[in-house]
């Protein structure tokens, strides 16, 4: 028997929208510690992992393993269904070909349940390793949404640069050229305003705009996004999701003309 | 601007 019950239903809600644009399909892993999911987009250049711990929840329960295939258009469909403030229930039997969504409004006035067919699918799992990125960067996740919509009028392309001075995103094409710097913030008011730089070597990587515009679909999780690039190597765009885990997006840099 | 798989990087464990 796997259930698990979230109060904030709207975190479901969110994540749903962070990854349904990148991936068709993807398998839900539940295990004790929580739901893991790991999918690589249709192209197979970026890899979204998400990670929901059993303590996010208010009630959690996974007596075995259970990997849930669905179908995300479908899945999304459903959560639409829930209202903003419901309480969602994931559940499923073992062996179950079907999972079912309760959402109960806040006052339990209105309960609804979906059931949906599951879907096998032969996914392969990557190992990401455990890195230290030469170049780390926070800033907040509305100002990295709009800096991705900006560029992306100017070129397929965003070019990150990033030096002990601060960050600089560039884009060109056949209208011009387009650069926009953020400076280290030295004091602010909120956390989550700041623009954070930890630089042990300079990096400069090239990355695709329309991957990046679709990991900004995760914004509203979070007010910070964390940025980690090394030479040669898949950018990170991690955004946190309150106490209950995070969405890491990792894309390939482009390389050549 | 060639791009290789993620799968480069990343090998299936």
């Amino acid at each position: 028997m796997f259930e698990a019950r979230l109060v904030q239903g709207a975190l479901l809600k969110k994540v749903m929208e962070a990854i349904k644009e990148l991936l068709n399909e993807a398998s839900f892993d539940c295990a004790h510690s929580g739901i893991l999911l790991q999918a690589m987009d249709n192209s197979h250049v970026s890899l979204v992992s998400l990670n929901l711990r059993r303590e996010g929840f208010d009630k959690y329960r996974c007596d075995r393993n259970l990997v849930m295939g669905m179908n995300l258009s479908s899945m999304s469909k459903i959560l639409k269904c829930a209202s903003n403030d419901d309480i969602i229930t994931m559940k499923a039997q073992d062996n179950a070909d079907t999972v079912t969504f309760v959402f109960e409004s806040p006052k339990q006035e209105k309960i609804s349940d979906y059931e949906m067919k599951l879907t096998n699918l032969d996914q392969d799992h990557l190992g990401i390793p455990e890195t230290e990125y030469s170049c780390v960067i926070k800033l907040p996740s509305a100002e990295f949404a709009r800096i991705c919509r900006d560029l992306s009028q100017f070129g397929e392309s965003i070019v990150i640069s990033c030096t002990k001075e601060g960050v600089k995103f560039s884009a060109a094409g056949d209208i011009g050229t387009a650069n926009i710097k953020l400076a280290q913030t030295a004091t602010v008011d909120k956390e989550e305003d700041a623009v954070m730089v930890d630089m042990q070597e300079p990096v400069t990587l090239t990355f695709a705009c329309k991957y990046l515009n679709m990991f900004t679909k995760a914004t509203p999780l979070s007010p910070q996004v964390c940025l980690s690039m090394s030479p040669d190597v898949p950018l990170v765009v991690e955004y946190k999701i309150e106490d209950i885990g995070h969405i890491r997006y990792y894309l390939a840099p482009r390389i050549g003309d | 601007m060639a791009q290789k798989s993620i799968k480069v990087y990343f090998k299936p464990s």
